[in-house]
Formats: structure tokens, C-alpha cells, sequence
């Protein structure tokens, strides 16, 4: 038997490319998490909500399939966030 | 629209590009139509004036990279990333990369140059990225009939707040 079903490596793919995209555009922060970091805080869910809002998305902040199909178009490489 | 954080912007009027190479998908002079045009779409709304220079310094300088390519946003092969473009200011400011691993076109049957690179002169200007999803800032491409191209009133107000209107 398979270790994982194709459809958890599938998502497990979609959402390491959702991470490196987060990390690219929306300054998401894997590595050097903050020290005054909050009980309930989750980065990449709140990047999914940041982003899902910039594109006028449904607000879950799941990577959905309308999230990753916006993630997956061609685009600009700029950071659609101010730094 | 936005515009970067502080709000860079060109202190003059009178702008200085030169295009340091070419990509092998479209003939020369059919990339140097499409950047004339890009600019044209800026300099139509606003008193800037862009004048293509040949060599030595400029202030937009416009190449086609792939990969890396010296200044840390390393490309990522054919999709995603198209193209980016530095906000105003001294050295690498305002100068714009393309991916020489997209493939470039005048029409639509590649990456139009001309919507691109409009896009990125934005940045070059000092527009950030809008989520007007009609505007040419918004940050995804959208293949569109580039002839009579009409600059969108969000990107009008967007760059008229940074350089006023074109003077009468």
C-alpha cells in the first residue's frame, strides 16, 4: 500500500506552494517565529485571510481551491504587502 | 491603488530609460515599441516625460533576466513570477526585470511585453500593487486586446497622487 493517499500528498503539495507563496508575496515568517507570539496565533492562516482579502476572496483563511487557483496564476513578483 | 511604503517618488520630471538587452522571443524593435508604448501609457496621465538613452547611467534601466541575476528575487523558471520592477531611487530604483524564461510576445499568444511592462513602469514610478482587480496594478496578468489601450481611472488616481495631472 501507498504511505499516503494521493490526495494528501496532493494537498500536502498545494500547501507547501501556498507557504513558499505566502512567504514571497505576504512576508510570511516560517522560520524565527516572534517571541510574543499568542496562544491562538497561526501565520499561515492569517497570510491565507491577508491575501484572500487583497484579491476580494472569500475571507476563511483555508487554502481553498479559489485561494490556490489566484496563487497559481502568473503574476508580478513584487510583495503585495508594504515592507 | 497604493503606493510603496513612504512614497518614493521622482523628484524630476524628465526620465532617463535604457534597455540593456533583448529577449531572443520577439525582434528588437518590436520590444523597443513595446516599452515606448508601456511608457506612453504613464507620460499620457502625468507631466513625467521618458527619453531612451543607449548607453551610460539612466534611471530605469531595462533588462531580461533568468534566475539569479544579482539582486537577491532570484526568477523561478517559466510561470508564477513574470517580471518585477524597483520603486524610485538611486541605483537599483525604478529599474525593471523581466524572466527571460517566460516567453515573451507582442500579441497574445505569449506574455504581452507591452501589458507587462506597463505593470512594472507602475513600480518603476512608485505605484505598489492595487486589489482593484479592473486596474494594471493588480498583480496578476491578464491577456487583454492591448490596441487603444486605455489606462484604468484606479491607476490614473493612483500615479496623479504621486505626480499630478500631464501640464497644459
Amino acid at each position: 500500500f501507498p504511505l499516503a493517499p494521493e490526495t494528501e500528498k496532493e494537498n500536502e503539495e498545494d500547501m507547501q506552494f501556498a507557504k513558499k507563496y505566502l512567504e514571497k508575496y505576504y512576508k510570511l515568517k516560517t522560520e524565527a517565529e516572534p517571541i510574543f507570539k499568542t496562544k491562538n496565533s497561526k501565520p499561515i492562516t492569517d497570510k491565507i485571510r491577508e491575501m484572500q482579502e487583497f484579491f476580494g476572496l472569500k475571507v476563511t483563511g483555508e487554502l481553498d481551491s479559489n485561494t490556490l487557483e489566484v496563487m497559481k496564476q502568473p503574476r508580478c513578483g513584487i510583495p503585495d504587502v508594504g515592507q | 491603488f497604493s503606493t510603496f511604503p513612504g512614497s518614493p517618488r521622482w523628484t524630476k520630471t524628465d526620465l532617463k530609460y535604457r534597455i540593456l538587452n533583448y529577449t531572443p522571443d520577439m525582434e528588437p524593435a518590436d520590444v523597443d515599441e513595446a516599452i515606448e508604448k508601456a511608457w506612453n501609457v504613464w507620460s499620457s496621465v502625468t507631466p513625467l516625460k521618458f527619453t531612451r538613452v543607449y548607453e551610460g547611467d539612466a534611471d530605469i534601466m531595462i533588462s531580461f533576466e533568468a534566475g539569479f541575476h544579482g539582486d537577491f528575487f532570484p526568477f523561478d523558471g517559466m510561470g508564477n513570477t513574470l517580471a518585477h520592477a524597483y520603486a524610485p531611487g538611486e541605483g537599483i530604483g525604478g529599474d525593471a526585470h523581466f524572466d527571460e524564461d517566460e516567453y515573451w510576445t507582442k500579441d497574445l499568444k505569449g506574455y504581452n511585453l507591452f501589458l507587462v511592462a506597463a505593470h512594472e513602469f507602475g513600480h518603476s514610478l512608485g505605484l505598489s500593487h492595487s486589489n482593484d482587480f479592473g486596474s494594471l496594478m493588480y498583480p496578476s496578468y491578464k491577456p487583454m486586446d492591448t490596441r487603444n489601450y486605455r489606462l484604468p481611472q484606479d491607476d490614473v488616481d493612483g500615479i496623479q497622487t504621486l505626480y499630478g495631472p500631464p501640464i497644459s
